[in-house]
């Protein structure tokens, strides 16, 4: 069988985890807000390079280890961008 | 440092606070001492000043709040979101929201009440969050020893670009965060542990792993918030899985990663002298199972398995270590090599051979 279907829970946890912290910390818009659903997946990417740019991380623009373990911290709820 | 977008600010110096409610995590003394002093981080640096008062609407309305508390803003529970506070301007303008499911305490544990709220306060005053790791505007906590604690200069440039200098005729000056490629930087210790290279400089100290091209920085107090800042030598006992670090006539113990309780205790157990009020440098060669402590311009040599100084000690750095001079910074082992750390320069010394073999920048590790 496929390892790609089902999705495995945990990459889904991840997506998760990262499209909330860039929506609540970087502006990402969420779908609803989006015009265009492949506009969207770009601007994540972007949004991370700009969220590991922040936290002077390696921009890859992917979820890499670092990345996440920093999504993980505890912080101030206040946005790192804009409002 | 970054200001609020629109550089909100208030227009009177003289603003008031308001402790709305309480969490039943700390007695109420407390908090209002962490909320005060969190205040005077700000108003030390300003010409702020920030009055209490009891009932009414203050500028600054500071409370403790659970999930959704109707300002667009939920908390998350534990953990998470810690607290957030709105920019200056009336009503909610200024006020400051505390995650009542977080653990809040006066300590190292939980989160720190007072560093949390000093960051909050930044915000109240017209900061949003720096990109600078030290400041206490970064966006994540971090514990620092409250009496220790220091506002960093980032912060200051940032509040005295809104409201001006204080009035206070004594430049307020912070600590500063040490930049990983700055080629003038140097190291007050280097110590292996597990595999990986700990690089301590005041706060702060780098990991770097071998299999990873990135270093990071890490305020020391993260991981270990009874040891203090500014360690002067560290050394891994790797057959034991420990790692020694000094500071003045003490030393601490890392056994794994966890701190040994019942330390500080004194550098005389290992057997130096009176004399000897500090150590330099140290490090330990895992196949001999002798450790090297270096002060000044001269060194000992301590058996780890009689745990006793070795006789005829101390001898001179120079007579031994040829090329390596005195008053060194740092040293650890890996492989056959010995790195000295003097300065901005790190000396690789070859035992076998007993000479420099190459000089490189203290901070080449780091792959600037």
């Amino acid at each position: 069988s496929s390892s790609a279907f089902p999705v495995a829970p945990e990459t889904e946890d991840k997506v998760q985890l990262v499209e909330n912290y860039l929506q609540h910390f970087y502006n990402l818009e969420t779908d609803k807000q989006s015009r265009f659903k492949n506009k969207n997946i770009k601007t994540v990417t972007e949004k991370l390079k700009e969220m590991q740019a922040f936290f002077g991380l390696k921009v890859t623009g992917k979820p890499d280890v670092d990345t996440l373990e920093v999504m993980k911290k505890p912080r101030c709820g206040v946005p790192d961008v804009g409002q | 440092y970054v200001l609020t977008d629109g550089n909100p600010k208030w227009e009177r110096k003289n603003l008031t606070y308001r402790i709305v409610n309480y969490t039943p995590d700390m007695n109420q003394a407390d908090v209002e001492k962490a909320i005060q002093k969190a205040f005077k981080v700000w108003s030390d640096v300003s010409p702020l000043t920030f009055k209490r008062i009891y009932d009414g609407n203050a500028d600054i309305m500071m409370s403790f709040e659970t999930g959704d508390h109707r300002d667009n803003s939920p908390f998350d529970g534990p953990n998470g979101l810690l607290a957030h506070a709105f920019q200056p301007g009336n009503g909610i303008g200024g006020d400051v929201h505390f995650d009542e499911e977080e653990y809040w305490t006066k300590g190292s544990n939980g989160y720190n009440l007072f560093f949390v709220a000093a960051h909050e306060l930044g915000h109240s005053l017209g900061l949003s969050h720096s990109t600078d790791p030290g400041a206490l505007m970064y966006p994540t906590y971090s514990y620092i020893e409250p009496n220790e604690f220091h506002l960093p200069q980032d912060d200051i440039n940032g509040i005295q670009t809104v409201y001006g200098p204080s009035d206070n005729p004594v430049k307020p000056t912070g600590p500063t965060t040490p930049g990983t490629c700055d080629p003038k930087l140097t190291f007050d210790a280097v110590a292996t542990m597990r595999g990986e290279l700990l690089f301590f400089k005041d706060r702060y100290f780098w990991r770097k792993h071998p299999q990873m091209t990135e270093v990071d920085l890490n305020f020391i107090s993260l991981f270990w918030p009874n040891l203090p800042s500014g360690i002067q030598a560290a050394y891994e006992n790797v057959e034991r899985d420990q790692v020694f670090l000094f500071k003045e006539n003490k030393y601490w113990v890392l056994s794994g990663y966890d701190l040994v309780y019942n330390h500080p205790k004194s550098i005389y157990d290992f057997g130096f002298p009176k004399n000897v009020k500090r150590i330099n440098a140290a490090f330990s060669d895992e196949n001999s199972g002798k450790t090297y402590f270096f002060v000044g311009d001269k060194y000992w040599r301590y058996d780890e398995n009689s745990r006793s100084m070795d006789q005829g000690y101390p001898k001179k750095i120079i007579n031994d270590f040829r090329g390596i001079g005195k008053k060194i910074d740092a040293a650890f082992q890996s492989g056959r090599y010995i790195y000295f750390f003097i300065g901005t320069r790190q000396f690789q010394f070859d035992p076998n051979v007993k000479r420099v073999v190459s000089v490189m920048k203290s901070n080449s590790w780091f792959n600037c």
